[in-house]
């Protein structure tokens, strides 16, 4: 039974879907069964793995409003091991059409629990908000990464998700966890990168994961070529990185 | 009869509130009237101002499902001829709330008809998301400020942005037009942000303001001092920046 983990916190640009991207792909490397869901209306783990969300026949907006399935939706992409479910702009409406419906938190959940099997992880890249689709995400998650980028609004933000957390658990689903935070975008040159990784490590202790993803030029040059990091420069350290974080993953949950 | 300028961009963490806080206070020290509207619940022009929501009496909340005016929810801040209109977590149930009245996408616009001649400039910081709360503050405004991160992902996302543009000025807005494309976080020695820049340029020309804010950690160490750079690093080439833009957009509306 294949692992659900969203990837999300509503601070914008934090890292949500280089990590969604990256940790996907180095999972499928170390030959892992994985899907990634595109949960955000922009589409860029979409066009960021190189799929056109145009070209696709369905994407998760279809899937959400039951016009299509998972098993429909899901396309291959230049990374042996990882298929994709792409997002679509008609996504930015789902949340409106989901609204009156009695089940509307549980829909994705619904959707995946029909492919669980066939997967050992299934990641969901979230939008930058807590409405209702990325509440469908925490609610059919096993658990949720949050990436947290080395800057101080990104800290700030953070007791808010929490929060969402916690009532998620509480009303929709009581197996949702933290499965790590995610420091991103980390430059040890700059003191506050290190007061804000400090202040996260005695927040939270061990649920800050070991691996931290250090600021790298690759990591944002390599979605303009629709590849990951590891296709586009194996031996940056933006993919080394997420090479560590897929091997940490995998020894946690052992 | 104040400007009123909405910063936005649904792509996430391309420096929005780095620009509105900075900006309006390169005005104010310019002599001009200036009120910040923060209209994401993140609340992170608030807090980067030093202002607490949880102390504020009311917020754009408030205005915005009419249990306040403008008027009542003025703050000062700790810049001489700058004003705050606090935002607050709750703005996230406005979306909600406002739905099913029939003039829902001018709230905001009627709001700050009362104060337009207050001010010289009114600001509008925007969250990362087109939904109705954005779509309110590109209603009320006059021209909107669109920053551009250095980066693919921030590249991609401008058609859609401009698509809900031009719907809002043939719809809600005639007046509605681009005060400019601000280049942000821009680092001179990177390939990909000078091929950004030039893409930029080739697409929008004169639209793109002459003003680059260069990548700078004063800006973002600034804001957890509850200070905008000016105040907190005036030398800083963050704050230059910001001044410079101030001026260029002075000049553009004589
Ligand atoms: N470690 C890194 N080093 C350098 N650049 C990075 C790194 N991580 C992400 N980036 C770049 O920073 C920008 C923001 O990252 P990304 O788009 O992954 O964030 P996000 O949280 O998904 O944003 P959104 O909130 O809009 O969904 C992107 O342009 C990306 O390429
Ligand atoms: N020119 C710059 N140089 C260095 N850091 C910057 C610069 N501009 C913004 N930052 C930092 O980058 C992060 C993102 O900026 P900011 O929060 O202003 O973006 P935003 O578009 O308002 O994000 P959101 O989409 O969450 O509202 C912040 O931590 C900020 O301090
Ligand atoms: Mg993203
Ligand atoms: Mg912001």
């Amino acid at each position: 039974m294949g692992k659900i983990i969203a990837i999300a916190n509503q601070k914008g640009g934090v890292g949500k879907t280089t990590t969604s991207i990256n940790l996907a792909t180095s999972l499928a490397v170390l030959e892992k069964k994985v899907l990634l869901i595109d949960a955000d209306p922009q589409a860029n783990a979409s066009s960021g793995l190189g799929i056109d969300p145009q070209q696709v026949k369905s994407s998760i907006y279809e899937c959400l409003v039951g016009q299509s399935s998972i098993q429909d939706s899901v396309v291959g992409t230049c990374v042996d091991g990882l298929n994709l479910v792409a997002s679509h702009i008609d996504l930015v409406g789902a949340e409106l059409e989901l609204m009156n419906m009695r089940t509307r938190e549980r829909v994705l959940a619904q959707a995946l629990s029909q492919v669980r099997d066939d997967y050992d992880y299934i990641l969901i890249d979230c939008s930058p908000s807590l409405g209702l689709i990325t509440v469908n995400a925490l609610t059919a998650a096993d658990s949720v990464i949050i990436p947290v980028q080395a800057e101080y609004f990104a800290l700030e933000g953070i007791s808010k998700l929490l929060n969402t957390i916690k009532i998620i658990k509480s009303k929709l689903n009581p197996k949702l966890e933290i499965e790590g935070f995610l420091l991103t975008m980390y430059d040890s040159r700059l003191r506050l990168a290190n007061q804000i990784y400090e202040e996260l490590k005695g927040h939270f202790g061990s649920l800050v994961f070991n691996t931290v993803i250090q600021r790298n030029i690759r990591l944002s040059e390599a979605p303009s070529h629709g590849l990951p990091a590891l296709l586009y420069d194996c031996e940056s350290r933006g993919s080394v990185n997420h090479m560590e974080l897929a091997k940490e993953l995998i020894t946690k949950n052992r």
